[in-house]
């Protein structure tokens, strides 16, 4: 039985991305088969798979707005075990499309139970709003992993994002949980990271992981070659951290 | 007569919050009259000047939905010829209860025109996404200034944001110019942002500003002391290299 775990958090650039494509390509590598959505009109997790914009014929918006089924959406990715469904910019509209649809909230999780089982995990990358997209990727996911930028302007924003998530848990799916919170982009020399670090595990102590994403330009170059960091540059710091990253989330899948 | 200004960039983290907060400080330091408003429902704009949420009544909210006129959503700062229009989080709904509206494109010009010539310069923060509120943004406003970035995401998002800038152009503000393109976050040693810079002076030669904003962790620190750049470190890069920007700002008003 797949898991779904959605990667929202609307402040901007904070990593949902980086993490979606690093982790979704660790775990194939230790053999999970792995599904990546892309709920992001930008479609930045499509071009850092490799994906080419002219390859791709349909997105999760067929799925929502044109009810194609889920099957078809999904594309090969160049690493085995690891398969998209990719974004296009007809996401840009979907959000309006939804507003007047009935169960305009449920759309995602409908087109994604049909295909739970065919992998041992589905990750969703989701844009960077409290919109319907997100709201839909929150609907239907088991759990959501929130990266979290060591920054000031990151850590006022995770109040609003806790407020939804409890408000999505309320009325939409009871056992909506945190998978974990992700440090990423940390300076660990300068006070801002580590006062930004205590602070978040000082609320939530057993949802932090221990491991913490550095700020690591070999991280920003891999998308411009459409390769996660283990292929992009498996010797860099970026590589070590999503992959000690992917060992602490499999670790936690245990229950260990 | 005053000008109105968006900061719009869908991509998230890019600075548009904090290319936002400068701008309007350095630019009332030189004695002109300036309004600041925050859009984005996570109200980053409001904190980075020092506006405390239990001190917020109103935000553009209250002009869009409720119909409630503008001068009475403006507050003062703690610096002399700088005001703002905070943000609260009612703005989380805002683009759901716009979508049925009648002219729900105009409602922010709409309330803009009215105090348009109360101030020199009203400079508009937008949340990173292309939905109704950045759509009002660009209606309202006479020109937009894109904070880019120097990385790949970043650069892909471009195309996009331009696209969306000509399709407001022929649907809804005939005379929406850019007022031009501020690489920001730039880490010179690297070629990442050498490639991007270069790339996108090749495609617009004249929109992007000779002043580039690079990397500084005493910008990411101002925040957390509700403070522009200028007041909490003068002697800062990031300090010196607003006040230059607003300089070159300033100049491109005049023509020269
Ligand atoms: N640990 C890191 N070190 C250095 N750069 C990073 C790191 N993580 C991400 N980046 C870069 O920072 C930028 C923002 O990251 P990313 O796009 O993954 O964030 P996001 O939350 O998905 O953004 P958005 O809100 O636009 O969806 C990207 O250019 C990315 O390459
Ligand atoms: N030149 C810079 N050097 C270092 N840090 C910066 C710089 N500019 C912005 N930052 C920091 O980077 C983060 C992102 O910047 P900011 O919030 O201004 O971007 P934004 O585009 O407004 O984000 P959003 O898309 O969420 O609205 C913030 O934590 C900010 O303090
Ligand atoms: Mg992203
Ligand atoms: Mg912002």
């Amino acid at each position: 039985m797949g898991k779904i775990i959605g990667i929202a958090n609307q402040k901007g650039g904070v990593g949902k991305t980086t993490t979606a494509v690093n982790l979704v390509s660790c775990l194939a590598r230790a053999k999970k088969k792995t599904l990546l959505v892309d709920t992001d009109p930008q479609s930045n997790a499509t071009s850092g798979l490799g994906i080419e914009k002219k390859n791709v014929r349909y997105s999760i918006y067929d799925a929502l707005i044109r009810r194609i089924i889920p099957t078809e959406l999904v594309m090969k990715t160049d690493y085995s075990d690891l398969f998209i469904i990719p974004s296009t910019s007809d996401l840009t509209g979907a959000e309006i499309e939804l507003t007047d649809m009935q169960d305009r909230e449920h759309k995602m999780k409908d087109a994604l139970e049909q295909i739970r089982n065919d992998y041992d995990y589905i990750i969703i990358d989701s844009p960077p709003s409290l919109g319907l997209l997100t709201v839909n990727v929150l609907v239907a996911c088991d759990t959501v992993l929130i990266p979290l930028q060591c920054e000031y302007y990151a850590l006022e924003g995770l109040t609003q994002l806790l407020n939804t998530i409890e408000r999505i848990r309320d009325n939409f799916n009871s056992s909506l949980a945190i998978e974990g919170i992700l440090p990423t982009m940390a300076d660990l020399r300068t006070n801002l990271s580590r006062q930004v670090i205590a602070e978040v595990t000082n609320y939530f102590p057993d949802k932090v992981y221990k491991t913490i994403i550095p700020r690591n330009v070999r991280l920003s170059e891999a998308p411009s070659f459409g390769k996660p960091i283990v292929y992009y540059d498996m010797r860099s710091i970026g590589a070590d951290r999503y992959l000690c990253f992917t060992e602490e989330f499999l670790k936690a899948q245990n229950g260990e």
